[in-house]
């Protein structure tokens, strides 16, 4: 175990965080009818060894925590990234000024992963 | 920051970031379809369900409303019993390549407001052609360029008429099939009517005609792909 790296708690730990996209913020806002904006949320967090099912490990990352406990400076620990999002329907107006009502996957994030 | 809004743009099936000159509004039928999605999202349903329009009991994933670009006809010798001949046209080229074609349903609407007490009772007569030959301006279009679609009756214009177009509108996906309809709205003269002026009120009632959109449902296979089931 490296010795300065941080204690994890459990709040450090890989998960969804909670981010309102706003369509204004990002300058949508002539085109886009509805919604204003939506919780799209994010991943953020570590993914420490040894990784909990909690965490949703690929078997890669268990590996990857393994060798980054013998050589935490050659390996990175794992990312915390997306395992399982959530699609959204967007009412807006198109280039050619009709009005769409379109499915739109992979918009929410749900759950996060290592 | 451009390339990846650009980037996000296009994965969302646009080309360049919209901007609405003449917005307008929106359907009632698509808010209500939103607000639906809305209070019910489909978190715990399959790909199957996202790409489903209950609404409507179709595949799909997107809806669309496009607006008529036709123009009414003004014939030099106006036929005695024709109210109104406008020419509809609906620009489906904007349909990507992986998208499927569902549904197409017409909808043409009378205002509220404009209910004559004149034509209180009086049956219109609604024909809706399908144009397969364009006709130069001010020459008479001969019958065999066009195929009549629809033909139906109704008395009262306060309310919306819904034709499915579905068969159609497929084809007007490649530009130059798509020369569009011939809406054609007359009065009944079974009573003489035509011989006085009380015609020219009778059509009068149908300047009540506001509008006419095209609902197009389709499904982008690039999203929801087709899956087979099991034998």
């Amino acid at each position: 175990r490296s010795a300065d790296s941080p204690p994890v708690t459990p709040s450090n730990l890989c998960k969804p965080r909670r981010l309102y996209i706003s369509f204004s913020d990002v300058g949508w806002e002539n085109w886009i009818i509805a919604p204003q904006g939506y919780m799209a949320n994010y991943c953020l967090g570590e993914c420490p060894f040894p990784l909990t099912a909690e965490l949703n490990s690929t078997n890669h990352a268990i590996l990857q925590t393994m060798v980054h406990s013998l050589d935490p400076q050659g390996t990175p620990q794992p990312c915390c990234v997306p395992v399982r999002l959530s699609p959204i329907s967007i009412l807006y107006y198109d280039n050619n000024d009709n009005v769409v009502l379109r499915h739109y996957e992979d918009m929410v994030v749900d759950e996060c992963g290592c | 920051l451009s390339l990846q809004e650009s980037l996000l743009l296009k994965s969302l099936g646009l080309s360049t970031k919209p901007s609405p000159k003449t917005p307008v509004p929106v359907p009632s039928v698509l808010w209500r379809i939103f607000q639906n999605r809305k209070t019910s999202p489909s978190t715990n349903k399959g790909l199957e369900d996202a790409c489903r329009v209950e609404e409507f009991n179709v595949p799909g994933n997107i809806i669309r409303v496009f607006a008529d670009q036709g123009h009414f006809v003004h014939n030099r010798q106006p036929q005695a019993l024709l109210c109104l001949q406008k020419r509809l046209y609906f620009n489906l080229s904007v349909l990507e390549e992986g998208e499927h074609l569902t549904m197409a349903q017409l909808e043409i609407k009378f205002s509220h407001n404009s209910y004559h007490a004149s034509g209180q009772g009086r049956v219109f007569e609604l024909r809706l052609y399908q144009t397969s030959q364009m006709s130069l301006r001010g020459m008479p279009s001969r019958e065999s360029s066009r195929t009549l679609l629809v033909e139906q009756s109704f008395a009262q214009l306060h309310k919306s008429l819904l034709f499915n177009l579905s068969g159609v509108a497929k084809d007007w996906r490649t530009y130059s099939k798509n020369l569009g309809l011939i809406l054609e709205i007359s009065v009944d003269g079974g009573d003489g009517a035509s011989a006085t002026g009380g015609l020219q009120s009778l059509c009068a009632s149908i300047d009540s005609f506001l509008d006419t959109s095209l609902l197009v449902v389709t499904l982008s296979q690039q999203q929801c792909r087709a899956s087979r089931r099991r034998r």
